[in-house]
């Protein structure tokens, strides 16, 4: 989802 | 994960290297802003909230973990260690760094992508750490003498966030629904403000002469 795709950054 | 990604990512953790190796081992903390360092602090905590409930990858809880420890025992050093304090370059360090945080928090419950404790927190670190870095630079600038280490610290800085804007570029290129406004502006603004250091530090590389930054 959109929601994973920015979390998955540092 | 792509190469610019990596890049940034291990830029960044170099950085804390480099610094985290000037603390220890020299017992020395000349030239570091403790503000910039405490900012950092509150960036990780409130970015990592999720840290142990939403798992992405070993790689990601591995790397989330070490600039939590990272940054606070970097705190703690300049803080606490009876003789690294002693380096520190307080009078000097006068930016006023709690003032940044209030409009970054408002910033944080108006623009947001949906209006969650944990949202408004990862967003206010998002900001937040876009401007982390301007007690160091101003510091950077009193500074007469800056040393290898602390140049290089925060050319590591920016380095990583000039990958990081590389990667965004390629993840919006080779991903479907990577736009994220927010993610990228504060990014973006954040990788501007060393714009200015960039000039000076490859100048003084040109020339093999000292970093000075002009007053």
């Amino acid at each position: 989802t959109k929601d994973q795709v920015a979390k998955d950054e540092l | 994960m792509n190469i610019f990604r990596l890049a940034g990512d291990m830029t960044h953790l170099f950085s804390v290297l480099v610094l985290l190796l000037k603390i220890h081992t020299i017992k020395s903390c000349a030239g570091i802003s403790l503000k910039t360092q405490e900012l950092y602090a509150i960036v990780f905590a409130t970015r990592y909230l999720d840290i142990f409930t939403n798992y992405i990858s070993l790689y990601n809880t591995i790397m989330k973990l070490i600039f939590l420890g990272s940054s606070f025992s970097i705190v703690w050093y300049m803080r606490r260690h009876k003789i690294v304090r002693r380096s520190y370059d307080k009078d000097q360090d006068t930016f006023r760094h709690y003032f940044l945080m209030l409009p970054c928090l408002i910033l944080a419950l108006i623009i947001n992508e949906k209006f969650t404790f944990r949202e408004v927190m990862w967003t206010f670190s998002l900001y937040l750490e876009a401007v982390a870095i301007l007690p160091q630079l101003v510091l950077l600038q009193r500074t007469r003498n800056i040393d290898n280490l602390t140049g290089q610290y925060v050319f590591l800085l920016g380095a990583y966030r000039a990958f990081y804007i590389l990667n965004w570029i390629y993840r919006y290129f080779t991903e479907e629904h990577f736009v994220h406004w927010i993610t990228w502006i504060s990014g973006l603004v954040q990788t501007l403000l060393y714009a200015d250091f960039f000039y000076y530090y490859f100048q003084s590389w040109k020339n093999n002469v000292k970093l000075e930054l002009p007053a």
